[in-house]
């Protein structure tokens, strides 16, 4: 037997449903399932094959595919660059940038680095004593810099810093910012030039539906993204979003963020990923 | 005020005066990417997809109105019965305790709504009722200092005690506002911890603030909400981005509340009152 587009319709249907209702966001389930229909088009089919397991088979190969693009280890991204590191952690507002940012500086000092934080939030109420507790409670040093003052300063301070200390990895935290805010996104833009980072980590989380697509690429025109962290999965959510950040900006996710504690997070591991969301 | 796709999917529907049932799916089509898009709840754009087909295929236009002006009021008439008018919180004494998932905008929105109640001018007061999210105390404290608000806070553990003793401290003010911390329906420990403080504070207002860029999640956190508490309005934020909206709108279907404010942006001034024609037409993109 040889498939074709009507066998396929109905499977196909329904699997860019349960995508849609895994928040992949509509653009992009709509590529992958078209990509997966010129694949299967045409195909043979044994007798007793199910159809619909055969479009299964190739949509999971499909998204493994898109997650594992470009896929790098950032232990040993660390481990292999001159020191110190300095990563740039920058997305929307409210979606774990500094508290993800705690996560991965416990993880590295746990790890035997040595680890600086930029208080690069100088805008919002509370970002730099926020940042400043979790700092205290890991036992990093914090560079900070008045309420107010220009978060590229701040950066490059904490650089200087770490580099006249010997430290290791420098991690910086921004403000929150829409993409849609051309101010915000010309400071972003400026503090990845007054100190180009080592790596720009963008982060959002898995409960945001197709606004994840628009963001993801409105930021890696302004700053090169060189990986995401996906925060939030603990809420029950099957984190489509991470299929249509990685898909859209083709650059691999490298994190999870499973909680609010330091130890809540996890290595992304596009298999599993794969297999949760067709659960 | 309906996107480009959608217009021009609409003109095809009567060009002689009777309806064109293959120009109604292809209407259907275009008015279900567009919702999917914006994060509506999937069941429901189907379910609404089917009663506009319903509508456009059996009912006849009025007298005096064209076939397609017809089909337009039949989608705007059910997407307002999805979404609902909103209706601003009313100008009086009352406790309001703010609820939500973590980030959604709560704390930010607690100072912008104790600022459009200190201008209607009445006395607004505000409680942190979050310990567990650092610089909680700090960041709401430092909002309303920059407004001369009422503030009550402590640097203790004790979000039950602080919630009382803020209450009574604060007996002299008009509106208390109950700030709490960011939680989600499996944190079942929290979910506890907000219906004690539901019980203690007797809140004339449950606001259920969400971002505007939520999606599927949201029905699901809504109802959790509600049945815990019972939510009477709905607050959707970061309408200053490019999200439509659309998963919100889930959490009006599950409450049954309607759409108190938008928050529009970071700064004080950001709360708007919430428009349904705007919203539907935005929703359309
Ligand atoms: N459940 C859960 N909550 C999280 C996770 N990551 C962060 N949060 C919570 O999300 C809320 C916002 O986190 P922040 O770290 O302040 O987010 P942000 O991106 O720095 O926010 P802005 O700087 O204001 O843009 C806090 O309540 C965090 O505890 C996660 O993986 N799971
Ligand atoms: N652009 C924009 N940002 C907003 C809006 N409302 C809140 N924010 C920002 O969103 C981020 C999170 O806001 P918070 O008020 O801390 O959120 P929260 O719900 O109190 O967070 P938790 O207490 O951790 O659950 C902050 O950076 C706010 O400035 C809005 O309407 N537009
Ligand atoms: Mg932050
Ligand atoms: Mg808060």
């Amino acid at each position: 037997l040889i498939l074709d587009e009507n066998d396929l319709e109905g499977p196909l249907w329904d699997l860019e449903m349960a995508l849609l209702e895994s928040d992949v966001a509509l653009p992009v389930a709509e590529s992958i399932i078209d990509a997966v229909k010129d694949e299967l088009v045409g195909v043979h089919k044994k007798i007793r094959a199910n159809t619909s397991d055969i479009v299964e088979t190739a949509l999971r190969n499909a998204l493994i595919g898109v997650m594992s693009k470009e896929m790098f280890d950032l232990d040993d991204f660390i481990a292999n660059a001159t020191k110190p590191v300095t990563i740039v952690f920058t997305g929307v507002n409210g979606t774990g940038k500094t508290t993800t940012i705690a996560k991965v500086a416990s993880r590295l000092k746990d790890a035997g680095y040595s680890v600086v934080i930029a208080s690069g939030d100088t805008f919002r109420a509370g970002a730099t004593e926020q940042m400043e507790k979790h700092a205290e409670r890991i036992g990093v040093k914090l560079i900070k810099h008045q309420h107010g003052g220009d978060p590229a300063a701040v950066v490059y301070d904490a650089v200087q810093h770490a580099k006249a200390q010997h430290r290791d990895v420098v991690l910086a935290d921004t403000a929150g910012r829409m993409h849609t805010n051309v101010n915000l996104m010309d400071q972003l833009e400026k503090i990845c030039r007054v100190t180009p980072p080592d790596l720009v980590i963008f982060v959002d989380e898995a409960v945001a539906g197709n606004d994840a697509v628009e963001r993801a690429r409105e930021f890696n025109t302004v700053v090169p993204i060189g990986g995401s962290i996906l925060t939030k999965v603990d809420m029950d959510s099957k984190g489509g979003a991470a299929i249509s950040i990685a898909h859209i900006i083709g650059k691999p996710i490298l994190f999870l963020g499973t909680g609010q504690k330091y130890g809540d997070l996890v290595k992304f591991d596009a298999g599993w990923y794969v297999d949760q969301l067709f659960e | 005020k309906l996107g480009d796709s959608l217009q021009g999917a609409i003109k095809k529907i009567a060009g002689g005066g009777r309806i064109d049932k293959r120009a109604v799916d292809e209407m259907i089509k275009e008015i279900q990417r567009a919702l999917l898009q914006s994060d509506v709840n999937v069941k429901h754009v189907m379910d609404l997809s089917t009663r506009i087909r319903e509508r456009a295929l059996d009912e006849k236009p009025p007298a005096g109105m064209g076939a397609r002006e017809h089909v337009i009021r039949i989608v705007y008439d059910e997407l307002v019965r999805l979404i609902g008018e909103g209706t601003p919180l009313a100008l009086s004494k009352q406790t309001i305790m703010m609820v939500g998932l973590q980030g959604g905008g709560k704390t930010t929105t607690t100072a912008k709504l104790a600022r459009y109640f200190q201008r209607k001018g009445l006395k607004p007061a505000v409680i942190c009722a979050d310990t567990d999210r650092p610089g909680a105390y700090d960041q709401l404290k430092m909002l309303c200092d920059s407004l001369n608000i009422a503030f009550y806070g402590e640097r203790t553990d004790d979000p039950i005690g602080i919630v009382e003793r803020g209450l009574g401290e604060l007996k002299a003010y008009d509106v208390k506002i109950i700030d709490t911390a960011g939680r989600h329906s499996l944190e079942h420990d929290l979910i506890e911890q907000m219906e004690t403080i539901h019980a203690i504070s007797k809140p004339d207002q449950k606001l259920l603030v969400l971002d505007a860029a939520i999606g599927q999640q949201a029905t699901d956190q809504a109802r959790t909400f509600h049945d815990s508490i019972g939510v009477t309005g709905v607050i959707i934020t970061k309408l200053d981005g490019t999200a439509k909206g659309g998963g919100a709108l889930s959490a009006v279907s599950e409450t049954g509340a309607p759409i108190a404010f938008i928050g529009v942006g970071e700064n004080i001034e950001d709360l708007e009152k919430f428009e349904t024609d705007r919203f539907i037409s935005q929703l359309l993109g």
